[in-house]
């Protein structure tokens, strides 16, 4: 399994018209200017797959992902994720498989499974029979690699432990 | 408990030691408990030695040699137990060219089994990716495009940017 | 003590709006005091535009965008005050080869009047210099020599790098 | 006034034999691979300007500046900072004034001017007339930048307060 597209509506700087980001199997670089977007991208990942701090994707609250222009902020904004699950390891008996979340200007939101609200809990229980976690190291935000290494013994065997 | 978690030490410290010797030829770094006999009443130190020759102290570490360090220690966790795919954002700021090099090959050789999203701002990473996705604002409004190497080619050298 | 300060508050604000708009073209970048009243009373922010549109909120800020903020300030602190020379350690980390250009032509105009010694990683800035001065150890014992761009270009390429 | 060149004698990898860097006016770029001595060029100009940390210059102590090498270590280490002063914007009639501070093993050391032994408070006040100042930004270490991106408000303005 894969990531095949990332569609992003009013998410932070990709707004206010639908973008779609295609992804290929292998090794993709995202490329492009400070201030562009690359980050942001991250974020609308981390997002999508359950984050709940909104300063983690650097905002003060969630609706602070809104995407914010001169012509005023839209009431909400929202991440779909598309995997290829081609080779079926996710157990869903489809080609694709889609986790939706949005967020309301009153920082509410909701989750989606293959166009179905569910629970956040059902998004992480079932990201994790494909061993996609929030807190494994598969997303890697700009700034962690130094903060890893000024981590003290203590800290570095407690992210040991928790693999354990 | 402790068997659990020796299992997983051990894992870790076996890819760590593979991926360190990758990423700093002649060199080695490794995981030790500060405690063998009781690992909960004691941390995870690391101890490198970039050239092969005497451990480094930690303080002394140059930018670059922690951030390798730190790289092959996230690379292996990452292996221990992996997610179909990874988001990297900027993991090579602080890296010379011939070290951004080497961890865009292991990145090339571990996106065959494994996804690799990578953010980057160094020519020498982005040059090996086998899909670019490049991201541009304009008036604060994020879009992508699909480029080709060629087209990356352009766009460094029609900004009046040499190419690094 | 007021007047002292507000004299030196504003000689920063000045060069550093200056500098900014160098940096960031058509953006800009100046300092505000929390308490213009009472200046003791509280801290001074920063307020930037890297687009010249509505301020960007610090934490949305990309890591190259709070960069060229930084280098802004940093820049314009010295010029307060010149001292005869100035040694800058990899300043250039996070800016994309376009603002690294930027600032290296910003160095390489003050270099005219003050002497400029910089490490960098990134042959964006390194090609600016009019002296090259190539650090390499062997065995853990570290050495100097003069290098030309032609070394430069040589040194980077035999390694099997492909210039950034 | 500007550095002419650095005479490194055991001083961290820079060792066991004597070695001589030189600058010229204007844009100087120090380059090389990630370990190799850069930022050690760095420390010693701290170290002989009277930096006080030896954390600072990234040692335990100050018997850790000395070169460690597989030789079993020197007995000393000295750092000496030429300045071309043919301009005499220095205070001192000669074409060439020389700074100079080493360290024993036990940590003690000494500071000259001219060959002359003189207090730490000595090279202060004289470096004092020449404008450059230790907490002055006149040498910004690596990392730095992105310590001065996360500083807030007050700090900044404690900053400006100094120099007013
Ligand atoms: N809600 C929002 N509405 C509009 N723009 C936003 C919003 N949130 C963040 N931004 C903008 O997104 C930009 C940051 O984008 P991002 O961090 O992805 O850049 P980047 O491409 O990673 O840059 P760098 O290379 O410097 O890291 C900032 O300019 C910020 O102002
Ligand atoms: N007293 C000492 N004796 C011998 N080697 C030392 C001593 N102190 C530090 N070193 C070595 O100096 C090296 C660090 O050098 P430095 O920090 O200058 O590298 P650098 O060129 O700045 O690299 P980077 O590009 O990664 O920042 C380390 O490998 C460290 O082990
Ligand atoms: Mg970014
Ligand atoms: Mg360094």
């Amino acid at each position: 399994v894969f990531v095949e597209k990332l569609v992003l509506r009013n998410f932070k700087s990709f707004g206010p018209r639908k973008v779609t980001i295609n992804f290929t199997k292998g090794f993709n670089a995202i490329v492009g200017p400070n201030g562009s977007g690359k980050s942001n991208v991250a974020d609308a990942l981390l997002f999508v797959l359950g984050n709940l701090s909104s300063k983690t994707l650097r905002a003060e609250t969630f609706s602070g992902l809104i995407y914010d222009g001169p012509h005023g902020k839209p009431t909400s904004a929202s991440v779909s994720l598309v995997f290829d699950n081609s080779n079926r390891e996710m157990l869903i008996d489809a080609d694709e498989v889609v986790i939706g979340r949005d967020v309301l200007s009153n920082g509410r939101g909701r989750y989606k499974l293959q166009g179905r609200t569910v629970t956040r809990w059902q998004i992480i229980d079932f990201l994790d029979t494909a061993n996609i976690h929030l807190d494994g190291f598969n997303i890697v935000q700009q700034g962690l690699i130094a903060q890893l290494a000024q981590m003290d013994p203590l800290e570095r065997r407690k992210i040991i432990e928790r693999m354990a | 408990k402790r068997q659990a978690f020796l299992k997983v030490f051990n894992e870790v410290n076996t890819h760590m030691r593979k991926i360190f010797a990758l990423l700093s030829p002649g060199g080695e770094a490794y995981l030790v408990l500060q405690n063998p006999d009781d690992p909960f009443a004691g941390g995870v130190d690391i101890n490198a030695s970039p050239e092969g020759k005497k451990v480094k102290s930690p303080r002394a570490m140059s930018g670059g040699e922690k951030s390798l360090t730190t790289l092959s220690f996230m690379f292996a966790i990452q292996q221990v137990s992996p997610a179909p795919f990874y988001l990297l954002d900027e993991i090579d700021a602080f890296l010379d060219p011939a070290n951004v090099q080497r961890v865009a090959e292991l990145i090339s050789d571990l996106s065959e089994k494994w996804q690799f999203i990578v953010v980057s701002l160094r020519d020498v990473m982005i040059a090996r990716a086998k899909t670019l996705i490049g991201v541009y604002s304009r008036e604060g409004i994020s879009n992508t495009i699909r480029l080709n190497l060629e087209d990356l080619v352009k766009v460094l050298t029609s900004e009046g940017v040499e190419l690094e």
